[in-house]
């Protein structure tokens, strides 16, 4: 059984700033969800509900056209549809933004009579989605979504919208996201989170925007098509049909004769490696037989024996004629301001003595912690994936927004980072405060795996697992599983089963800087952080190095 | 270590030398516990006789002359029964942990390790000419997933579902000889884990060659029983 928030992507930290909105009350996200689907002074295409004052805001933009803002303790959901840019079946549900026709000429908006009077306006179809100039399909039309056109001589034509690869695939079916669950032999796929029978690395959290769900096959590295580890003991992967889409694939942007980047989009006809081989076809395996044919990779332009990055090499490269060099890198001239990436420069060579901690409120903060307070690991600075952003170096240069470390580049309370976790957009980082530091005391020998102390908290407190259960006020704390006198569905032994959420201890499920704390028994007060001591730092931990690393990797 | 960067001093401080009884280096190895080192297998087949092995610990320098040293003896030698590559030591006497020795967190039983985990190895072993000699080097690179390790232009199904690849796959950084025995670490959180023991490669620094360590994470069942039963 699904819920009304499957149709939903949800994000945690982050926070819409949107003109068009309306403020409700509710008690759980699933209520706020029924007040979005019902919302009838605008297209509610998202909504915010912050879990502890439980309020919900119905939102008619999402973050495809507002401005994103990081904010503690509020979730954004996005309703779906609005965020895809390509059409089911025949596009009745479309709801992306495309506004030209299939021969480029820009639509007429619907609630406009000019050039043309339209038999299909917003008022007479008010579920159609007919908003701004955007294609549509209102007529339920086979051919899918079209628009009335600005030219007078052309009344309506269709749109040229990519089919979403949910029932087939484009390419090699990289953006897969359909629910074929079995291999090309039969055999039944092994779920991603599982490492039985066959345990691997592809662990969703590892691969975020690989859509590595349940057991779907699905192509995280390149792979011709589609794949997925099997059932069987005795197979350990297999590739799986998936129909290919009958519609083109989406229109990729033009290529170029130069380097840029890492040349994936170099369409170039240079064909010798730098030390002077000459390139292998992409369609011969001769001399080095390999798997990327133009058959294999119908989208990345394999074409003669041009040099090529099809697979997110470093840059374009190509098998080569020669027996002894099965493949080499071109040398593809640079295009215009696209300057190689400079090289690291290394730090000076001399022993640092630093704890892992940060003065002030971190802005300064240059070390390499890259977990957040709940365990997350820090999505690097450079990606825009999961989350984009705009914290990029160029926009922030003294913030030093390097690799995935932690970094306070907007002066917030503390170094935090975006979060590989494609459901939690940011979170503070894992990093004591240096002036709550304690010198260390006498060495004594550690145990390699520590027993956690249940009288007081390391860090936030978000592994607590003692008996307190009263607030620092003195209320006494509500059973987590109880909803009297407060209400509330977010924090529950259900929906987080390893926040150790037991009777009514103080807890941290949700990793809030200011440490555990409870909903109470007293109806007047919703919830309050509890007082709990804070734990002597252990003079010598497993794994912890008293003098910081270099962490240095070659370029 | 080829290319990588000499570390800073004492910032790997589970990170043992492995020697002859007359103190010439030729393994490396990692501090699991004040008494007990894990190592490869392969590093002892010189001998079978602990009184033939040294370890060196809180060094810096090969030539471990620095105060920091602490020098052990061996006093039990443990393979891993099935053959795999990978070994424990019991030192003759507890190593001291201070600043400079300190030993390294243990993954759990049979946890995996994701796809392009940022990993990290050190060892005093072949520069192939990158510099650093006799000093403790470091690299980093990420781990690779067996199934593309596999594949024909890789090492083409040589590893097996108990070894772990890592590495760069146009090859310029590695471990290598000397290196063996030594950790390969992974942040978790605030802390080091080590997730492999070095153990072999196609050369050294190779393109489409990484290097291959044992997945120290299946054999944490072995380690506890050895350790509490000896």
């Amino acid at each position: 059984q699904g819920t009304i928030l499957d149709s939903y992507v949800r994000t945690e930290g982050a926070w819409l700033l949107n003109p068009k909105k309306q403020t409700y009350k509710t008690n759980s996200k699933e209520e706020c969800a029924e007040r979005c689907e019902n919302e009838n002074t605008f297209i509610c295409r998202a909504f915010l509900f912050t879990s502890k004052d439980q309020q919900c805001l119905t939102l008619a933009e999402n973050t495809k056209t507002a401005v994103i803002f990081r904010r503690t303790d509020a979730v954004l959901y996005e309703k779906r549809i609005y965020l895809l840019e390509c059409k089911m079946r025949n596009g009745v549900d479309y709801r992306g933004t495309e506004a030209k026709t299939q021969r480029g000429v820009p639509c007429q908006k619907w609630s406009d009579n000019v050039p043309h009077k339209p038999n299909y306006t917003p008022e007479k179809y008010p579920q159609a989605g007919l908003e701004e100039n955007y294609c549509r399909n209102p007529d339920n039309d086979e051919k899918g979504p079209w628009c009335y056109t600005t030219d007078p001589a052309t009344r309506f034509d269709y749109c040229n919208i990519p089919e979403c690869e949910v029932e087939c695939m484009h390419c090699s079916g990289e953006n897969y996201h359909g629910v074929v669950a079995t291999t090309e032999s039969g055999l039944e796929c092994q779920r991603w989170d599982s490492q039985k029978p066959h345990s691997h690395g592809y662990l969703p959290e590892n691969f975020p925007e690989k859509d590595l769900k349940m057991n779907y096959c699905r192509n995280p590295d390149g792979e011709p098509r589609p794949w997925c580890f099997t059932t069987s003991p005795t197979k350990r992967w297999e590739y799986c049909d998936v129909p290919r889409c009958t519609t083109p694939p989406p229109v990729p942007a033009p290529g170029r004769q130069c380097l840029s980047g890492r040349g994936e989009d170099y369409q170039g006809t240079i064909s010798v490696t730098e030390s002077g081989n000459t390139c292998q076809h992409w369609s011969s395996q001769s001399p080095h037989r390999h798997a990327r044919t133009p058959e294999n990779y119908p989208c990345k332009n394999l074409e003669e024996n041009y040099c090529r990055n099809p697979d997110g090499e470093k840059m374009p490269w190509c098998y080569t004629t020669n027996r002894t060099a099965r493949w080499e890198y071109c040398t593809i001239p640079f295009c215009d301001g696209a300057e190689p990436e400079a090289p690291a420069v290394d730090v000076p060579d001399q022993a640092q003595i630093t704890e892992e901690c940060y003065e002030g409120n971190g802005v300064t903060y240059r070390g390499t912690a890259s977990f957040t307070l709940t365990g997350k690991k820090c999505q690097a600075w450079s990606s825009m994936s999961p989350h984009r952003h705009n914290k990029t170096a160029d926009q922030f240069p003294n913030a030093d927004l390097k690799e995935n470390y932690c970094r306070n580049p907007d002066a917030d309370r503390r170094p935090w980072c975006y979060t590989t976790d494609p459901s939690v957009r940011w979170e503070y980082c894992n990093l004591k405060k240096c002036s709550d530091q304690v010198p260390a005391t006498l060495p004594k020998p550690p145990q390699t795996t520590l027993e956690p102390n249940h009288d007081c908290i390391h860090g936030n407190g978000k592994d607590y697992r003692g008996t307190v259960s009263k607030t620092g006020r003195g209320r006494t704390c509500q059973e987590w599983s109880s909803q009297i006198p407060h209400s509330h569905d977010y924090f529950t032994p259900v929906t987080h089963p390893g926040a150790g959420l037991d009777k009514n201890y103080c807890r941290n499920p949700d990793g809030d800087v200011n440490g555990p704390w409870c909903y109470t028994t007293d109806p007047r007060k919703a919830w309050e952080y509890c007082d709990i001591p804070k734990c002597p730092p252990a003079q010598y931990e497993c794994g912890i190095s008293k003098f910081r690393p270099k962490l240095c990797a070659q370029r | 270590i080829v290319a990588g960067c000499i570390s800073h001093p004492h910032s790997w401080p589970w990170q043992i030398s492995l020697r002859t009884s007359f103190g010439l280096h030729f393994c490396g190895g990692t501090l699991i516990d004040p008494q007990w080192v894990l190592t490869a297998a392969h590093c002892l087949e010189k001998s079978s006789r602990p009184a033939a092995y040294k370890v060196y610990l809180g060094l810096h320098r090969e030539r471990a002359l620095e105060a920091s040293v602490q020098k052990r003896g061996v006093e039990k030698l443990f393979k891993e029964p099935h053959r795999v590559d990978i070994a424990l030591l019991k030192l003759s006497s507890p190593a001291i942990i201070n600043d400079y020795v300190i030993p390294i967190c243990l993954p759990k039983e049979n946890s995996m390790l994701g796809g392009r985990e940022k990993c990290y190895v050190t060892g005093w072993g072949e520069t192939k000419g990158t510099g650093g000699d006799g000093y403790l080097k470091e690299t980093g690179f990420p781990v690779i997933e067996n199934k593309i390790c596999n594949r024909p232009e890789f090492l083409n199904g040589r590893v097996g579902n108990h070894e772990l690849c890592a590495g760069n796959i146009h090859g310029g950084t590695d471990s290598c000889q000397g290196d063996s025995g030594g950790p390969l670490v992974c942040k978790d959180q605030d802390k080091f884990v080590q997730h492999g023991v070095t153990s072999w490669g196609l050369g050294c620094a190779q393109p489409m060659k990484p290097g291959v360590y044992v997945r120290v994470s299946n054999y944490i069942t072995w380690i506890k029983n050895v350790m509490e039963n000896n």
